[in-house]
């Protein structure tokens, strides 16, 4: 914490470090620093704590315009819920999280086992299931995710479901015929729901560096993107590249993930966010 | 890309005859720049970029080469040194069985890497057991007996028992069915759990591992070093497998955790699949990280 510092050029490039060092990239670094140095010149502030305030403030902006809760109060049921992102982020896991989440809040949940193609991933979202008391949809594995899709769709609306959630198998977004793969499963869900999915959420790693930002350009331009999972928050990764993929691609972080177990979940927090980030 | 930079940045410097201080001074910022945004860690791009500087200035610049040119060349060879040199090979000791454990964070791809492990080991005539020593994530063990069932290598199992217990029982399960090599998938665990770190103390306190191997995701980014650094400070690693390489990430995760360690990376893990494990190549992957 820089408290009565000079506010000189190693003052600026510290400041560029710690950004830089909590994943946010150089670009951005440079970008929002040289944007706190203009603003603390302009109002003549010479206090570097009150330019640490700044730039906290202006992370938390940048991230904070958005709103984090989640769509599922829609007026066709049920809200579907989509979960992407590539190997081993957290989908299968958040997905318990949530389902836990809507449970306390008295919703009926529907799981869907969307991954049919992973050792155990059917058994890793079936115990979770079960520990949360939701049901599953499943296939066998080996079968086609998109007829999983559909059952469970069918299976909501019969067993009328206030949200459906649809776990996906990781994927890394340069497999064209893997990104082809769930293109197809979200339109899938849009014709059997014309407005659904309503929520497709992108679950990112907390400790992935700069190839975040090409994981949710590529994944939008797939399925398209309504909010971020920042898992693994727990660890000592500070997840800073959410910041440029508010900025380049204005999707907002929605939830973060703070642990293995099914409470582990937490609505986004940019102020929190932003304090952690710059300490 | 990188040399692209460079070759734009010293077109208008072409036959000099040294490289000059402040040539290098500004190939440097490029690289810094390249390096960064190919995630290596900000304090090892320092160390690499000071490194650099020193092997370059006053070098004479060769008849076949533009300054551009050479200074690329300085920084490859200087990062395919860093990150090696050359292919290294897994130490499987003397006494039998031989001990391979495999650590890492939660979701890096140890189970999917350990499997891939015994199936290279097998083609190469050896009889590996993979041990379930994960008994906390859900389906961990029936994940690890279904790829173990693909490949045609047993998996030992105790259910969810505790993870020092099994990985000792394994001993001895091994030598009574003539596996000659133990591999232990473990739990993912934070290096900030010092309970759970201190499970992976006791398991390599029971079993004596010729190789403890820390699976590291290619995409990860400067928290690589904190991870790698604690890792090895507890347990003493012996290598390095980088997993996920089949995608387009540059990977500066490789640089920054050969650089905190000095472990050797072994292997990398380049898909899904079961034979998708391949030998680690320093200069394929510092042309990677250069871009
Ligand atoms: N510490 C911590 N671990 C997490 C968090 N979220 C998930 N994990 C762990 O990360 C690992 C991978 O989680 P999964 O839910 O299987 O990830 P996935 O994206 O479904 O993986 P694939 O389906 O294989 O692509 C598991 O060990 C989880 O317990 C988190 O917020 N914090
Ligand atoms: N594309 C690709 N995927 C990989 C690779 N290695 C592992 N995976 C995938 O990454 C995900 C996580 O792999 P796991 O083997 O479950 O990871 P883990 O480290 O055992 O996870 P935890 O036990 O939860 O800590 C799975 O979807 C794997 O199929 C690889 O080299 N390339
Ligand atoms: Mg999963
Ligand atoms: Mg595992």
């Amino acid at each position: 914490v820089k408290t009565n510092k000079k506010l000189d050029d190693d003052f600026y490039e510290e400041l560029e470090e710690i950004l830089i060092q909590a994943d946010v990239g150089v670009e951005t670094s440079l970008e929002l620093v040289e944007n706190i140095r203009k603003s603390a010149r302009k109002n003549k502030i010479t206090d570097s704590e009150k330019v640490m305030d700044l730039i906290k403030e202006e992370t938390a902006r940048i991230l904070g315009v958005y709103d984090t809760s989640l769509r599922v109060e829609t007026d066709e049921k049920p809200a579907v819920i989509l979960v992407v992102g590539v190997n081993g982020a957290g989908k299968t896991t958040s997905i318990a999280k949530l389902a836990y989440r809507f449970k306390q809040e008295n919703k009926k949940v529907l799981l869907a086992a969307g991954d049919t193609f992973r050792a155990a991933a059917i058994d890793q979202l079936q115990i979770w299931a079960d520990r949360v008391g939701v049901e599953l949809i499943k296939h066998q594995e080996g079968a086609d995710p998109g007829a999983v899709v559909f059952d469970a769709i069918n299976a909501a609306k019969a067993r009328k479901a206030d949200i459906l959630i649809i776990d996906t198998a990781g994927r890394l977004q340069n497999k064209t015929n893997l990104m082809k793969e769930i293109s197809k499963v979200r339109n899938i869900i849009e014709r059997e729901i014309p407005s659904a999915p309503h929520e497709v959420l992108l679950v990112i790693d907390a400790t992935t560096g700069q190839n975040a930002v090409s994981q949710a350009k590529i994944f939008k331009e797939a399925t398209g993107v309504t909010g971020i999972i920042l898992t693994k928050l727990d660890g000592t990764a500070k997840g800073g590249i959410v910041l440029s993929i508010a900025k380049e691609l204005n999707i907002p972080v929605k939830l973060v993930g703070i642990g293995e177990g099914m409470e582990d979940l937490r609505t986004f927090d940019p102020v929190l966010f932003a304090e952690a980030l710059l300490e | 890309g990188l040399t692209d930079r460079l070759q734009d940045i010293f077109r208008k410097l072409r036959g000099k005859g040294k490289i000059t201080e402040e040539d290098v001074k500004v190939a440097m910022r490029e690289v810094r720049l390249a390096l960064l945004e190919a995630d290596v860690n900000f304090k090892v791009v320092k160390d690499f970029i000071n490194r650099v500087k020193d092997r370059a200035v006053g070098q004479e610049v060769l008849q076949s080469l533009t300054p551009g040119q050479q200074i690329i060349k300085i920084v490859y060879d200087e990062m395919t040194e860093l990150m090696g040199g050359k292919e290294s090979k897994l130490n499987l000791g003397s006494k039998t069985p031989s001990v391979i454990m495999a650590v890492g964070l939660q979701g890096a791809g140890k189970t999917t890497t350990v499997a891939k492990l015994a199936k290279t080991l097998v083609k190469q005539g050896r009889r590996p057991l993979l041990v379930a020593c994960d008994v906390y994530r859900p389906a961990a063990i029936k994940q690890l007996q279904v790829l173990g069932e693909q490949i045609g290598v047993p998996v030992f199992s105790m259910g969810q028992n505790n993870p020092v217990d099994i990985a000792r029982a394994s001993l001895h399960h091994a030598k009574s069915n003539n596996r000659d090599i133990v591999i232990l998938d473990t739990a993912g665990r934070l290096h900030i759990n010092e309970e759970l770190m201190e499970e992976l103390k006791n398991i390599k306190e029971a079993v004596n591992p010729d190789e403890i191997l820390l699976v590291v995701d290619a995409m990860t980014g400067q928290d690589a070093v904190n991870v790698a650094e604690a890792f090895n400070n507890d347990l003493g690693l012996t290598g390095v497998i980088l997993t996920k390489l089949d995608g387009d990430t540059r990977g500066g995760a490789a640089l920054s955790v050969k650089a905190v360690t000095g472990c050797p990376i072994k292997y990398v893990g380049m898909g899904e699949k079961l034979d998708a494990l391949e030998v680690f190549h320093p200069d394929r992957m510092a042309s990677r990280i250069l871009g």
